[in-house]
């Protein structure tokens, strides 16, 4: 465990909580798209088995649950308890279209062929893909609330803070996961148009907008 | 390959 990893972690568990807060105080999902949720939640599904095979230590279980428990919960409050408020004309992606070529390479490229490994694999592969319904939903409506803005910095972040970890281990450890380092590099570019946004326009106060 | 050795991140 080095610094950027610890970051990286609460970064992640930031941006997990400030999203549920938000649903949960403003009693709305609005803008928030239920797709990428439901795909980190099945991120978190298959990549989390391992609590029930291997134990690393206290951190990294307690982790894993609160992690699981929020994903779920967050799906739950947008499709059933606040689904009225639910922005699905706008949340078009369709999933089978990152789950099915995710799951086919995770078959395809992996360290193991088990079926925890490749499991692990196929989470690792959609998480770097998962968000990818909620920027084509803010791509369609043209902005994002600021509340929202913030939740997505802390989800970019986080991966970004895992790469600094990543080169950070390699020369102190020698360890690597060229998996999980491709997938994380892939991850981190995809935020970097809504990183841009982010930096001109929400820290100096304005709403994300996109440029017509 | 001992994978789940090193699989200590999140």
């Amino acid at each position: 465990m080095n610094i950027f990893r610890l970051l990286g972690d609460l970064s992640h568990l930031l941006a997990i909580i400030i999203l549920l807060l938000k649903i949960w105080r403003t009693r709305s999902c609005a803008g928030v798209s239920g797709k990428s949720q439901i795909l980190f939640a099945l991120v978190f599904t298959t990549r989390y088995l391992d609590l029930f095979t291997n134990f690393i230590s206290m951190y990294n279980s307690a982790m894993k649950l609160i992690y699981l428990v929020c994903s779920y919960a967050t799906v739950f409050l947008m499709y059933f308890k606040f689904k009225a408020t639910y922005d699905s004309n706008h949340d078009t992606f369709r999933m089978e279209f990152l789950v099915v070529p995710v799951g086919g390479l995770a078959f395809l490229v992996n360290h193991d062929f088990t079926p925890l490994e490749i499991l692990w694999t196929f989470s690792i592969y959609l998480e770097a893909v998962a968000i990818l319904p909620q920027l084509f939903m803010i791509s369609k409506t043209g902005e994002a609330e600021t509340i929202t803005s913030h939740y997505l910095f802390a989800l970019g972040s986080y991966r970004a803070l895992y790469i600094v970890n990543w080169v950070f281990r390699f020369y102190t450890e020698g360890f690597f996961d060229l998996i999980a380092i491709v997938a994380g590099c892939v991850q981190t570019i995809l935020y970097c148009d809504f990183f841009y946004l982010y930096i001109t326009k929400v820290l100096k106060g304005k709403q994300l907008t996109l440029p017509a | 390959y001992d994978s789940f050795k090193e699989k200590d991140e999140l």
